[in-house]
């Protein structure tokens, strides 16, 4: 009847025994949830019926909703090496919560896709993070130049006055490597890494949402010329990656992990006749 | 080399904006990978090459195979051969570790690094959703996982990995799932 504990290696992590959503990792509230925008359907007449496409991402309505079904079962694999958390929400969408021995940070490896469409309406999944002690005043950091930390604030541009009428879309910012929110008052900090560039916001307080894969059934009207279906094996395109999630107040760290994500090493494999010791 | 310089124009192809951002259309997206892959495929031997020289191995060569599927568990030398070797790039100019995941089929290994010592190992089963993925073609079942300890900044490191004949690996925990059904 009680909210699940994993712990290892120092670090635990616990999720709500309802939705088996993460809520908490050691002392620090910290909760993750998979969810989609419904994207915007349109025949690009005029500008309100602009449609959600490859080149715009126009969530029709400015909440993001819950998958269909919630997860269904955890399940936990405990070991010298790493310890797993896997959520498993329907066949093709799962999340596994990594923790490594000495390492600071917990690996969040998703898995999502074929995106369904058969009720006719494109999807735009994200994968929010909220750290709801952190009050970060709609303020966030994205690398979104790939070398220096830039600051983002909503419903603001730096160089001039801005009127957001895509109040979802108009706060989505490039990142490549790393973003973080902060709170000013007692330095706590929260950083996801990425694996791959992506689009970062902080709608919520607190919070990093990311976007990890797309499905659209509509073209929105900028040369492309076709909607963003992509339909391999004759089927919707799968996606897998990976954030690295740190909830520490060390500056450096991120900028650490990020070098070891962006050049992790290169593995190659030899079949070999030898043994261990002829080979070494 | 003419393989070099393929790969180079695949890369310098796929830098348009189009082709970062996933706005071509899907035949030129197609196109795009196709040239990519090719490149990567071409250059393979050279990095074969390379490797070979960096590791010194006095006249004997291994042909070193990069997988290319790993992001789905996916490697045909790992899941075939026994034994076979694991050699680590780290691109980095720091000393750095890494958890490697090798997908295998089912078994025991022992995995000896460089001086010879057993490093500690772990199998897991490969999850559901990962098994499942479209176009997979794939027969293994688990994830051989160790650590990497300490690789040299801009260096090679080679691990060794077999089935033990006999006992399994002492040094090999199988990890068993545990299942929580939650109340939805």
């Amino acid at each position: 009847k009680e909210d699940i504990l994993v712990s290892a290696y120092g670090l635990s992590l616990k999720f709500d025994r309802q939705t088996g959503h993460l809520v908490q990792i050691g002392n620090e509230s910290v909760e993750q949830q998979l969810l989609f925008y419904p994207a915007m359907a349109g025949n690009n007449s005029r500008f309100e019926f602009r449609a959600s496409g490859a080149y715009i991402f126009r969530p029709n309505g400015t909440d993001a909703l819950p998958l269909e079904q919630p997860a269904t079962k955890l399940t936990t694999i405990f070991g010298p090496v790493i310890t797993e958390i896997r959520q498993h929400i329907n066949t093709n969408t799962m999340q596994i919560f990594r923790l490594h021995r000495d390492e600071s940070f917990i690996e969040l490896d998703w898995i999502l896709g074929p995106i369904p469409i058969e009720d006719g309406i494109g999807k735009e999944y994200i994968s929010r993070f909220t750290a709801p002690e952190i009050r970060n005043n709609g303020t966030f950091f994205t690398d979104s130049n790939g070398r220096e930390m830039l600051q983002r604030q909503l419903n603001h541009r730096l160089t001039y006055k801005v009127n957001v009428t895509e109040p979802t879309a108009g706060n989505f910012y490039p990142v490549n490597s790393f973003a973080y929110v902060e709170d000013k008052s007692t330095r706590s900090r929260m950083t996801v890494l990425n694996d791959r560039a992506q689009g970062v916001s902080s709608l919520l307080p607190g919070s990093l949402e990311f976007m990890i894969h797309r499905r659209l059934l509509h073209d929105d009207a900028f040369g492309v010329g076709e909607a963003l279906n992509e339909t391999a094996y004759g089927v919707g395109l799968a996606a897998r990656g990976s954030h690295w999630l740190g909830v520490e107040n060390s500056r450096s760290v991120a900028r650490f992990l990020a070098q070891r994500m962006a050049h992790s090493p290169i593995l190659t494999f030899s079949p070999t006749t030898l043994s261990a010791e002829e080979f070494r | 080399s003419n393989v070099l310089n393929q790969f180079q124009r695949s890369q310098a192809i796929a830098q348009h904006h189009d082709a970062v951002t996933g706005t071509a259309k899907q035949h030129v997206n197609n196109d795009y990978i196709v040239r990519l892959d090719q490149g990567i495929r071409g250059c393979s031997g050279v990095f074969s090459e390379s490797f070979n020289h960096l590791l010194s191995l006095n006249g004997s060569t291994l042909n070193q195979e990069y997988c290319a599927m790993l992001n789905i568990s996916q490697c045909q030398t790992t899941e075939q051969n026994s034994p076979f070797i694991v050699t680590l790039y780290n691109p980095l100019a720091f000393r750095s570790s890494h958890t490697v995941r090798i997908p295998v089929t089912d078994g025991s290994y022992a995995i000896t690094d460089h001086e010879g010592r057993l490093v500690a190992s772990q199998m897991v089963p490969i999850a559901e959703a990962v098994l499942l993925l479209p176009g997979r073609n794939s027969n293994a079942t688990n994830e051989l996982i160790f650590r990497a300890e300490d690789l040299p900044p801009l260096g090679l490191r080679s691990y060794h990995v077999k089935t033990p004949e006999g006992k399994p690996g002492k040094r090999m925990l199988r990890s068993r799932p545990k299942t929580i059904q939650l109340p939805n």
